[in-house]
């Protein structure tokens, strides 16, 4: 039961 | 104007024959510095960048800012129709932005021009981190044969395309893939007496669960190289870089898996 995280959740552009 | 030599089987054809499967675009930028090509796939879960300066591209010609996003496919299928002994060149003109010219040319001065139109990367909200963030965020890195990590992932993949997780702590590194029939489990132990091959170095332990299928596609790429560098953090995406040449270098960044 893992969440599979996105590479835009760690960088993108603030 | 932007003129790049490309010869079938360099590090350029390489990503992109990696890649084809994962992503439909590669966001090119070219300045008179070097070429940077940056890829996610569509599922947005890893990205892989090229960097390539100047100077360890023969014949690499680029005047001014360039941004382009290529079609991946179409110019992966132009490529393996060339012969391998043709000079093959990708060129943007000033008359001609909007498309770009791949130029085959044989020994024999007999020529084969593909022209196909760029598309829109998207890719402008990406930003990837820079040395200083990966010493801050990332507690460990492993550095390996590359061969050896190819092996792993090869495994690793064709065990459990779904869930794995990399390990490390100051005296191994374990691979762990879980597949439907059972699990498979990889130990390195860090030799003191050779660390010019296996190097471990952790600031803490570091545990990290990901999708092996992604690692599996990016480690047929860093043969290129002799060695791969993993980095590990407890907050951040799996980075894997090789060196290419002088001063380039591959990296790729697969997102986690977390717990809820």
């Amino acid at each position: 039961p893992c969440i599979q995280k996105r590479i835009i959740d760690y960088f993108s552009k603030k | 104007m932007l003129e790049l030599p490309l010869v079938k089987g360099d590090p350029f054809h390489h990503v992109m024959e990696a890649i084809l499967d994962l992503s439909d675009v590669a966001h090119v930028v070219c300045t008179t510095r070097g070429l940077n090509l940056l890829a996610v796939d569509t599922k947005h879960l890893a990205i892989v960048s090229l960097l390539f300066p100047a100077e360890d591209f023969k014949g690499y010609t680029c005047d001014e800012y360039i941004s382009i996003g290529i079609p991946i496919r179409d110019l992966v299928n132009a490529i393996r129709c060339g012969d391998d002994k043709d000079t093959i060149t990708l060129k943007v003109g000033e008359e001609n932005f909007g498309t770009i010219t791949l130029s085959f040319v044989s020994p024999e001065k007999n020529t084969v021009d593909y022209e196909f139109r760029l598309v829109d990367a998207k890719l402008e909200r990406f930003r990837l981190p820079d040395r200083h963030f990966l010493r801050s965020k990332y507690q460990g890195s492993v550095k390996m044969p590359s061969v050896e990590f190819r092996r792993i992932c090869k495994c690793l993949s064709n065990f459990g395309d779904e869930y794995g997780v990399i390990s490390v702590t100051d005296e191994d590194l374990t691979y762990f893939a879980k597949g439907t029939d059972g699990d498979v489990y990889v130990e390195y132990k860090q030799q003191e007496e050779d660390t010019t091959i296996f190097k471990i170095d952790v600031r803490e332990p570091v545990r990290l669960a990901f999708n092996p299928k992604y690692l599996n596609t990016f480690a047929k790429v860093f043969t290129l190289s002799g060695q791969v560098k993993l980095f590990l953090s407890k907050t951040h995406p799996l980075m894997v870089e090789c060196k290419i040449g002088q001063k380039g270098r591959i990296r790729c960044f697969v997102a986690p898996k977390v717990e809820p």
